[in-house]
């Protein structure tokens, strides 16, 4: 009998004991349950692996504890930007798009350039127009705001420092 | 960032990842993310991979089709594929972060050389596995 399996992740970095209370231990759990559980029912019900791993990331986007979708982390002018890529290994099609904002979902977005694109990566206002023509959902700046990623952002947006995902801030960074 | 990897009854694998990039990020910069190859890659003969981390370093290394290269070119298992790209390339360029990945027999692996990886797997009727820290 074929093995069915997803894996998913919310990205690394300095993730500690000490970088995380139990309560934000219990929320990160809780959010990666729900996605990979989800993505596993989808599979086995028969669903295919290329609707699992959107619905998967999906999810993630929604959360805002994850550096995707709505918790997107502020750039240098204190926007969000989106990359996001997907990809079929039975076809090997693919659809990928850089540097969008206001879209809810960029794994979306991704899922109608491959199947209604000839290409395989778009970018910015080109991508954002895309998404239009295809009836991609957006969201207001508002619905990208996180109270935790701003204090992040403010920390370094007056240097030229970036973060990674999950970075603990450590202070010989901005000595 | 966010990624999934999943392989289907059919045994057809996919990939996908999602990021918001770097706090802070200026010029428009992209990281592997969307970059096939990179960060993100699926082909049915090997593995699907999702990558997450410094994007400039999986870049330089092609991460993802490098670890399907290595099945398909040297017929590495796929915990070993990723164990070399990024407990060894990786680390000697300083590239941090970590990636997961599955092939069609439905192996998982789950590898990363950062402190910590928010991740979780599940495969069959099998217990839903959910990690954080090393």
């Amino acid at each position: 009998m074929q093995n069915i399996a997803i894996a998913i992740h919310g990205g690394a970095g300095t993730i500690t004991k000490n970088t995380l209370t139990t309560t934000q231990e219990i929320a990160f759990n809780a959010a990666l349950k729900q996605a990979v559980e989800a993505g596993h029912r989808l599979l086995a019900k028969g669903g295919t692996a290329l609707d699992a791993v959107e619905l998967a990331v999906t999810i993630l986007e929604d959360e805002p504890l994850f550096n995707a979708g709505r918790g997107s982390v502020f750039t240098k002018a204190g926007k969000h930007e989106m990359d996001a890529a997907l990809m079929c290994g039975k076809t090997m099609a693919a659809g990928a798009v850089a540097g969008v904002r206001g879209i809810k979902n960029p794994i979306k977005l991704t899922r109608a350039i491959l199947e209604k694109s000839d290409n395989v990566m778009l970018s910015g206002y080109g991508a954002e127009e895309f998404a239009r023509e295809h009836a991609i959902e957006f969201a207001p700046e508002s619905y990208f705001y996180d109270a935790y990623r701003y204090q992040q952002w403010c920390e370094v947006r007056d240097t030229n420092l970036f973060l990674m995902d999950h970075t603990e801030q450590r202070e010989q960074k901005f000595g | 960032t966010v990624g999934a990897v999943a392989v289907d009854s059919a045994g057809n694998v996919a990939a996908a990842t999602s990021t918001g990039g770097m706090t802070n990020k200026n010029f428009n910069r992209i990281g592997d993310t969307p970059i096939i190859g990179a960060g993100t890659y699926a082909n049915n003969a090997t593995c699907a991979v999702s990558c997450t981390g410094h994007g400039e370093f999986f870049i330089r290394s092609v991460v993802a089709y490098d670890i399907s290269c290595l099945i398909e070119y040297k017929g590495y298992t796929l915990q070993e594929a990723c164990e070399e790209v990024v407990l060894n390339k990786l680390i000697k360029i300083g590239g941090e972060g970590g990636l997961i990945a599955v092939n069609p027999a439905g192996d998982i692996a789950l590898t990363f050389n950062s402190e910590g990886m928010y991740r979780a797997c599940k495969r069959n009727d099998e217990q839903t596995i959910l990690g954080i820290y090393k």
